[in-house]
């Protein structure tokens, strides 16, 4: 995981405000996403979230399409979904901490339009798409069995048995934000003079379809957006309108959405009956976008999380649905490294969650303080093995890819060489030999892969090191077989195939501006590394510094 | 019967006409791999800076904007930039 400089709130009881809500959903089920997302982060810290319907939060939330406000415009349907700001103070005006969903996505719940009815008899309940009725198998909403023209939908599979039902979103029956309390659409309207009979995107530059809720709007200046009808098209630029089958497309007619004419192959409609002189157009509704799942995203930014590599994380960038979501190890330790952990009994959710998560995943991070590879403050070693840095503390290691930047740990040391003591003062990988080389006070292993070569361990004085030395806590590859060993305030060249120290000098003879009192020594590709405390020295192969800085902020990106 | 015919590819109105390649270069500028605007020489070598985005986001390291490269440039993602550039 990453941070953003380690940038968090100051306060733990953070408010949101949801300043816009999507047509595509029922803004209780957008209410109920929103409040799971953030159920998310609050579950495994001391963060709380108090929703707030007036004045400004700590995180605004909104919807928005193409330029919406800030510096970074959406980009139609697909492509970017939302982005968040960090927190912080005068980060763009007031925009830290602020999460933005992009309105040309079809937002649902993951799994296809997810459509809360009203009224009706199933208590609110989602349409079940298909269901049957009197016989006859239907996937959308239907206005079939009524003569009032109202659209419903089954609650169940089988409305004929089971009789449940609720009325599908339309602007007769409520309206979405604006300022009138959600009131049902009143048609025909009066806008700028002209009447209007359904729902209009005019007098708007946002494509948001919307009506008056009087007879006037030129006189009483009230309004609301209309929700997207079920199987409405969405971007392009007809969104909200409904697919207008058949239609005409270079001649050819249409009686379904097509992918004709689409390189990227995407399922579309025309709204009207001729594509070729009207030019109006959607796509046809697909699985949509889990909007849970992206906020619980946006909100890890709102709190201070960056990107994760991690594919399995939440705060992996690109977007993938999942059924049962868990909050990965990876996200666990990210947030925890800032806020802390949950506290209280640990029969709470933040538990359940995490033990499964450890159950899972034994090898990754699990959310105790002492496992999180951020919170060490000194190593007992450090090595490169396997072209991969392994950071060693307690008798556990973390692996380290610098060139993904993916952590891996904490791994029991003896997971990976079952003879190999828990505290590790320095090790190296003779890769030419292919063996691991790891010391522990005056003692000495070596290691091809797991298996502990006959003899081990040995007294480093087999190495030539003086009987003063109570450990080697450093040790660099020079060539291809001979490798030099720290310890006191010395170095020991030692000749790896005549298994003899051929040279002992001083580390401040060789080592300049790097300490000579250094916690741990190694070398990683091709440069050397000192640590000290919660500083790094990096030295290209001719001794040179060529790099200070943080162990954990620039090389662990904690 | 005729066989049957591919219509020819359309240009959706609202929609951006765009290259692969300029796709790319949009996308390595738009999540922070690529500052054209720290770069005074125009001509500017990408294999580095596909590579960094290739290894963010876990892909085969090619440096090349090859098949698995251009794809995950397509994938739906969060717009906050993988590198603060």
């Amino acid at each position: 995981y990453k941070t953003f400089d380690d940038e968090k709130w100051s306060h733990t009881d953070l408010t949101y405000s949801i300043v816009s809500y999507t047509p595509d959903l029922d803004p209780l089920v957008v209410d109920d996403a929103f409040a799971r997302a953030f159920k998310v982060w609050s579950d495994v810290t001391p963060l709380t979230f108090t929703k707030i319907n007036n004045g400004e939060a700590d995180i605004m939330v909104q919807f928005g399409r193409e330029w919406h406000g800030d510096p970074y415009p959406f980009d139609g349907m697909d492509g970017l979904l939302a982005h968040a700001y960090p927190p912080g103070e005068n980060l763009y005006g007031k925009l830290h901490g602020d999460a933005h969903f992009d309105d040309d996505e079809f937002w649902t719940l993951g799994k296809g339009p997810a459509v809360k009815t009203r009224f009706g008899n199933a208590d609110g309940a989602f349409c079940h798409f298909p269901f049957t009725f009197n016989g006859k198998t239907y996937k959308t909403c239907t206005a079939d069995g009524r003569e009032d023209g109202r659209i419903w939908c089954s609650t169940t599979a089988d409305y004929d048995n089971d009789k449940t039902f609720g009325f599908c979103p339309h602007e007769l029956l409520y309206t979405i934000g604006g300022n009138s309390d959600s009131s049902p659409c009143v048609f025909p309207f009066v806008f700028d003079g002209k009447n209007y009979d359904q729902c209009t995107s005019e007098g708007r530059q946002d494509g948001y379809r919307w009506c008056a809720t009087t007879r006037n709007f030129d006189v009483d200046k009230k309004y609301g957006f209309c929700p997207s009808p079920v199987n409405a098209v969405v971007s392009g630029n007809a969104d909200g309108e409904l697919c207008s089958f058949p239609f005409t497309f270079l001649g050819e007619r249409y009686d379904a959405c097509t992918t004709a004419g689409r390189p990227d192959e995407r399922s579309w409609c025309a709204t009207t009956s001729n594509f070729d002189k009207d030019k109006k157009w959607g796509f046809c509704p697909n699985a949509g976008y889990s909007l849970f799942l992206v906020a619980a995203h946006e909100f890890g930014h709102s709190l201070g999380l960056d990107h994760s590599s991690l594919k399995d994380a939440l705060m992996y960038p690109q977007y993938r649905y999942s059924e049962n979501f868990k909050l990965s190890g990876d996200d666990i330790a990210g947030i925890q490294h800032l806020y802390g952990s949950k506290p209280g009994p640990t029969s709470s959710p933040t538990s359940t969650t995490t033990a499964a998560v450890s159950t899972t995943v034994p090898s990754t991070t699990t959310i105790d303080p002492v496992a999180d590879i951020c919170k060490v403050n000194i190593f007992d070693a450090v090595a490169s093995i396997k072209k991969t840095f392994h950071f060693f503390k307690n008798g556990y290691v973390w692996k380290f890819t610098s060139a993904k930047k993916s952590i891996m740990g904490p791994i029991p040391i003896a997971k990976l060489w079952p003879k190999a003591p828990s505290k590790i003062d320095a090790a190296f990988e003779d890769i030419n030999r292919q063996k691991v080389y790891i010391f522990s006070g005056r003692s000495y292993w070596v290691f091809s892969g797991k298996s502990l070569e006959p003899g081990y361990p040995k007294d480093i004085s087999k190495l030539g090191i003086d009987t003063s030395i109570e450990r080697v806590f450093g040790a660099v590859m020079k060539g291809q077989r001979k490798v030099l060993l720290f310890g006191g305030q010395k170095i020991w060249r030692f000749d790896l195939m005549a298994q003899k120290v051929d040279r002992i000098s001083r580390i401040s003879q060789i080592f300049r501006h790097v300490p000579i009192n250094a916690d741990s020594v190694f070398m990683h590709k091709t440069s050397i590394y000192f640590l000290q405390e919660k500083y790094f020295w990096k030295m290209n192969r001719n001794y040179q510094v060529i790099f200070v800085g943080y162990i954990k902020r620039t090389l662990l990106n904690c | 019967f005729s066989a049957p015919s591919t219509p020819p590819l359309e240009t959706f109105p609202g929609e951006p006409d765009m290259t692969d390649t300029e796709m790319a270069m949009s996308y390595l500028q738009r999540f922070g791999y690529l500052n054209l605007k720290k770069t005074s020489n125009a001509m500017i070598s990408l294999k580095s800076t596909i590579t960094r985005m290739q290894q963010t986001l876990g892909l085969p390291e090619t440096g090349e904007l090859d098949e698995t490269t251009i794809s995950a440039m397509k994938q739906p993602r969060c717009g906050v930039p993988d590198v603060l550039n």
